[in-house]
């Protein structure tokens, strides 16, 4: 599975995942990549995701749009309790790598694994996977540039 | 902050860091950085967090690394069968395919299915009809196949792993 998501100079979030599914596989069974909510999602309040794992997993967790939801309610209750005052962009960041983590974590526990990929409507670009590995990179404005393959690179 | 961002997946799982010889590594950074270099060109020069996913994407389809586009894996019948969505968090609107055969970036597809039809999701047959009506090429189904993930069904079939025999429920 292959997978993209990018915010642009608009502000502006979008979210792809494209895949072969999983070797062997019958009865025109599906995964999680051309399920939108599951595989993919991306709504400028919140962030994009793009995922890759055990996808039917993936479904019932309902991956891309729980992070999604998750970052967006908080934002939400935010927004009320603290009358629009501004929160820190890192503290964002480490609030979506948390959210993006506790998912794969309930992921995990069915059983599933796998990794997502996500950018916030910041501009941080946030991996979380719990295999030993997965294909990735990024870049960004501010000058990040890299790719890495097995986790802790 | 950063005024544009990208990230990009082509797969995750077991990673064996042992038969991840020198060249092999090389080779999948040198993949992964063709579609990181794609997708940022187009943020850098001002485009569309739309074109610059599908930008990214259609690197990794068209490389035979990866397991979509060429180089997918097999099903059990032998055949390559694919799977792609697309999402704008502008309004929403998503688009995607499955179990296309003959449509060589299904991620293109997916997008339009997004922008010029009124559903979310097309399948099969009806999937491939709707290509050819949009006008997208008829692509061989050989195109799509590589040796190495056709020996990975045989190894699977020799083991006589298959999802019906599979110990664990497939989600």
């Amino acid at each position: 599975t292959v997978g993209a998501v990018a915010l642009d100079r608009q502000g502006n979030l979008a979210a792809a995942t494209s895949t072969g599914g999983m070797t062997g596989k019958r009865w025109g069974r599906v995964g999680d990549a051309p399920i939108i909510g599951a595989g993919t999602y991306a709504d400028n309040r919140s962030c994009a995701v793009s995922a890759t794992g055990w996808g039917e997993y993936f479904i019932r967790v309902g991956v891309a749009h729980e992070i999604c939801a998750r970052l967006r309610a908080r934002q939400e209750v935010l927004d009320v309790l603290a009358a629009g005052m501004e929160t820190d962009p890192v503290v964002k960041t480490v609030e979506a790598q948390y959210f993006a983590d506790a998912v794969m974590a309930d992921v995990k526990q069915l059983g599933g694994d796998g990794g997502v990929i996500l950018v916030t409507p910041e501009g941080y670009a946030i991996f979380s996977f719990n295999t030993s590995g997965m294909y990735r990179g990024r870049a960004t404005s501010a000058g990040v540039n890299e790719v890495a393959i097995f986790g802790g690179e | 902050m950063p005024r544009w961002s990208l990230a990009i997946h082509g797969g995750a799982g077991t990673l064996d860091k042992a038969a991840m010889t020198p060249e092999r590594r090389a080779e999948y950074e040198a993949a992964l950085q063709a579609a990181l270099d794609a997708g940022a060109r187009v943020l850098a020069e001002g485009g569309s967090a739309i074109d610059a996913v599908k930008a990214a994407v259609i690197i990794m389809e068209d490389s035979p690394l990866f397991n979509a586009g060429k180089g997918a894996v097999f099903t059990w019948e032998g055949t390559n069968e694919l799977d792609a969505s697309i999402m704008d968090g502008r309004d929403r609107s998503a688009g995607a395919v499955a179990g296309v055969k003959t449509v060589k970036n299904p991620i293109l597809l997916a997008d339009t299915v997004r922008t010029q039809s009124e559903h979310v999701m097309l399948m099969g047959a009806g999937a491939e009809a709707f290509a050819v009506e949009k006008g997208f090429a008829v692509t061989p189904p050989e195109y799509f196949a590589t040796q190495a993930r056709r020996e990975a069904l045989e190894r699977m079939k020799a083991k006589q792993l298959s999802a019906l025999d599979v110990d664990h429920k497939f989600g």
